[in-house]
């Protein structure tokens, strides 16, 4: 982005109390 | 001493939205509720953070689950104010009833994931309970493609909350009842504020707090007499300083180092920029505008009283002692070396120059003759001058004196962002241990006017965009130092 960090696709855990999955999310490898 | 009395009248605010996190941590504190204060204002680094931007999703404590134990949910970022961000829990979708404010650097704030890597469940708030049958559905579609927090987000925060000054460390600080010269003070243990933990955050360990230091004057038996300055203020420096460029000093009376006392490590203090002295300098008696020390709500007709062309090729104390000998014999006026400059206010000063005050060539707080009536700013005259309304033109002609060259003043303008109307919290410079609601409401060059929300505006100060004594909305929360809340008077009472 225009702040040079640089955003990845990660696989994101969730749980809750009717199971587990997962969902893409972004997040930025720098946080300034 | 103006304004304590005025702020200890005033009755704090809190919400349940401010003090869970102070609760759940045991500490019980009122303070002031930025959140509802805000409104729609602007607000300084709103749009400043990286990686953490509105709509990004956060794993928060749920306050609604009805359950005796700590359950987190997910939360949407909807708007930034500072360290403090408007968060709404998932599934409220439009309805902003059940907003609220968190700063984003307590201890409770995770990236979506935290909690199933820690075996704890998400559990949405009661109020939408009903809301929907399969909450998986509804996560995987509101959360997939949107953003989260960097997994390092909470130890960056940590990091960035340790701070080098130790407690017992000596600096030499400027002496605030003969601002000439600079004495021996020692980091001091904080005694005002909560004490104990906010979450992980231990609060007043050292003697620090989000690099604000309580500085007691060596000399002072009973602890009392104390300075509060940010540990990049340009009123400290390491020991020795005053007497590596010149500059007065008050010698403590057989005072030695006792045992855990150390002298602060010459890198912790702000740098200054060099500056080249080779040419065109600035020269005893000329004039420039500064602002007043002793009142920082104004700009002044000042003098420079003391400067040194060039620095001394050796610091080391035989070549000083020897260069204040060459001085006195030669009767040559004793001077500062390194960029710095003596000032004194036209019309104040003491016969001694006791209030002479110590700034750097290159300080933001000193401006051309002429800087004040080019960006229209009230100019304060030398106190007594018969000759009003004040022109420079006349005055040099009258006082004998030339102007400093424009060519000697720090001209650069950070691009800071700071607006007209932005909210903030500011230092009381001239009650330095307080930490007040304040909005920005001049802006010229890089300098700006801060007001002190529901004081007068006499109480208004100028103060540097790049000043350590400028706090985003949020910072007192953060660090545990205790915010003054705006003045409420009669008439702003509603």
């Amino acid at each position: 982005d225009a702040g040079g960090r640089k955003w990845e696709q990660k696989q994101v855990q969730i749980k809750t109390l009717e199971g587990e999955f997962s969902v893409t999310m972004w997040a930025s490898d720098d946080n300034k | 001493a103006r304004k304590s009395g005025g702020y200890q009248q005033n009755l704090p605010h809190s919400s349940s939205s401010q003090t869970w996190w102070l609760f759940n941590s045991g500490v019980s504190v009122d303070v002031f509720d930025w959140g509802r204060y805000l409104g729609d204002g602007e607000v300084l680094m709103g749009k400043s953070w990286g990686s953490v931007s509105e709509g990004v999703r956060v794993e928060v404590p749920n306050t609604d689950s009805g359950l005796p134990m700590k359950v987190y949910w997910i939360a949407s970022i909807i708007k930034l104010a500072g360290f403090k961000a408007l968060l709404r829990y998932e599934g409220f979708d439009s309805d902003s009833t059940r907003d609220f404010w968190l700063n984003l650097c307590v201890p409770d704030i995770h990236q979506v994931g935290w909690c199933a890597a820690g075996g704890k469940p998400l559990v949405p708030p009661q109020t939408i309970l009903h809301r929907f049958t399969n909450w998986k559905t509804f996560l995987v579609k509101r959360l997939t493609g949107s953003k989260t927090l960097p997994p390092d987000f909470s130890s960056k925060v940590k990091e960035s909350m340790q701070f080098p000054f130790k407690k017992q460390m000596r600096v030499e600080v400027v002496d605030k009842t003969h601002l000439c010269r600079t004495r021996v003070a020692l980091v001091e243990q904080v005694s005002v504020g909560p004490v104990g933990w906010i979450g992980r955050f231990r609060l007043h360990d050292d003697g620090v707090i989000g690099g604000r230091l309580r500085l007691i004057y060596e000399e002072c038996d009973d602890g009392t007499d104390d300075f509060w300055c940010h540990m990049y203020s340009p009123l400290i420096h390491s020991i020795g300083w005053s007497r590596s460029i010149g500059h007065r000093f008050k010698r403590s009376d057989g005072t030695r180092k006792l045992d855990g006392q150390m002298d602060a490590p010459g890198q912790l203090f702000a740098k200054v920029k060099e500056v080249d002295q080779t040419g065109l300098w600035f020269q005893d008696g000329m004039k420039l505008e500064a602002i007043d020390p002793l009142n920082l709500s104004a700009i002044c007709v000042a003098t420079v009283r003391k400067v040194r062309r060039r620095r001394s090729p050796s610091r080391s104390v035989g070549r000083l002692k020897l260069l204040r000998l060459t001085c006195s014999l030669r009767r040559l006026p004793q001077v500062l070396a390194d960029g710095y400059l003596m000032i004194g206010i036209d019309g104040s000063e003491a016969a001694d120059g006791s209030d002479w005050f110590c700034y750097h060539s290159t300080s933001p707080s000193i401006f051309p003759a002429g800087f004040c009536e080019i960006n229209n700013i009230e100019l304060t005259p030398p106190r007594g001058y018969a000759g009003l309304p004040f022109r420079w033109f006349e005055y040099l002609k009258e006082s004998k004196s030339v102007a400093a060259p424009v060519n000697l003043f720090n001209k650069e303008v950070p691009n800071h962002g700071f607006r007209p109307g932005m909210k903030l919290e500011a230092v009381d410079l001239m009650e330095p241990r307080l930490v007040c609601v304040a909005t920005v409401t001049r802006i010229v060059h890089r300098l700006l006017r801060i007001h002190f929300d529901g004081w007068e505006d006499e109480y208004d100060q100028w103060v540097d965009c790049e000043s350590p004594d400028l706090y985003p909305v949020g910072w007192c929360q953060l660090t545990g130092y205790q915010l003054q809340p705006p003045a409420v008077t009669a008439g702003s009472r509603d």
